[in-house]
């Protein structure tokens, strides 16, 4: 029973069972597809399996992977702004060679509580990591800024379009190396900030939480929709 | 010469019957997320030859039985799924990562013989 066990698991594409040790929080848009399309499928509507219509991208597989990196810490006394360094890491080894990937957004969460009310106003820098992180650095090598992004009051979770950098990950996996971000308070050193700069970053640091939502198409399963334009 | 009538009850013909697989009795619960289980129903029954063309079947079925009337050594034609659906399944892997995904034939709709 086993071996079959195995060959079916194969046919739906995993390698062995899963035994994850906790499930991790599904996000309310994976949610919505799923419902969505188990509401269809009980009333008998004919769906595109191969177009995911609430982001609009081609696609049939869904994967939100969990960031694997870890908080920096200098030794050094930091940059009187700089709030919080991360090093952030997505593996996606689970993307097999023939999916292609048609979407790559990265979720950064700053959490509910982050904010004091009118509360500092918070700045974020995202930057591609040039070399791997060597243990006791402080801070890894980043590259160029890519985002720079002032974030004035809560705003849920913010989305960033990472499609380029993870396919270029996917295609050289040694360039993978992760993220670095870095998270500053404006307006620090003004009168009765101060106080609360402390709290607030400790607040983030607990309540941070960064995923890469990531859509593929497999393309011996979505072969269809081309022959049907032609 | 004329085909003896099968002597068969409606209710043994090829329909297609309720299955409800519940993910749990697999030991699956552990690494889907949702659904809990599905109806994905299966096929069984008869397919007499009289019965064949009304039994949703293929025009191989019909041969197939007509070939089993002539000599019993070929099979005759069985009760098997003959349009499927997908479900989505959302489920956890070795890497905690979520991943939602669709699979094709993995609910029997009709059956038929073939």
């Amino acid at each position: 029973l086993q071996f079959q066990e195995h060959d079916f698991l194969q046919l739906l594409g995993l390698d062995k069972v899963p035994s994850p040790q906790k499930f991790q929080p599904v996000p309310r848009i994976l949610k919505k597809i799923f419902h969505d399309q188990e509401a269809a499928a009980t009333i008998g509507v004919s769906q595109d399996l191969c177009f995911v219509k609430e982001l609009g991208v081609r696609g049939n597989v869904l994967r939100l992977l969990p960031d694997q990196g870890f908080f920096l810490y200098s030794k050094k006394i930091p940059q009187a702004s700089s709030c919080l360094q991360k090093l952030l890491y997505f593996n996606l080894s689970a993307v097999k060679d023939k999916e292609q990937l048609t979407m790559a957004q990265l979720g950064l969460d700053l959490g509910p509580n982050t904010y004091y009310h009118l509360g500092p106003e918070l700045e974020l820098a995202l930057s591609l990591v040039q070399e791997p992180h060597v243990w006791g650095q402080a801070v890894p090598k980043p590259g160029k800024v890519f985002v720079l992004q002032s974030v004035p009051w809560p705003q849920g979770v913010l989305h960033f379009n990472l499609l380029d950098v993870a396919k270029d990950w996917n295609n050289n996996p040694q360039k993978n190396v992760g993220l670095f971000l870095e998270i500053f308070v404006k307006g620090h050193g003004d009168a009765g900030v101060n106080f609360q700069l402390e709290d607030t970053c400790v607040r983030l640091r607990c309540s941070l939480h960064a995923s890469l939502m990531v859509v593929t198409l497999d393309p011996e399963q979505c072969h269809h929709s081309s022959r049907k334009k032609r | 010469a004329a085909l003896p009538a099968p002597n068969v009850s409606c209710k043994n013909l090829c329909h297609r019957h309720q299955l409800f697989i519940n993910f749990r009795d697999l030991g699956w619960h552990k690494w889907i997320i949702a659904p809990k289980g599905f109806m994905a129903n299966y096929c069984h029954g008869d397919c007499p030859f009289s019965l064949t063309t009304s039994l949703n079947s293929s025009n191989y079925a019909f041969m197939q039985a007509l070939m089993h009337a002539i000599d019993p050594a070929i099979p005759q034609a069985v009760c098997i799924p003959t349009k499927l659906s997908p479900i989505s399944m959302l489920y956890q892997d070795n890497d905690d990562n979520v991943i939602l995904r669709h699979y094709d034939d993995m609910v029997v709709d009709e059956c038929g013989c073939g």
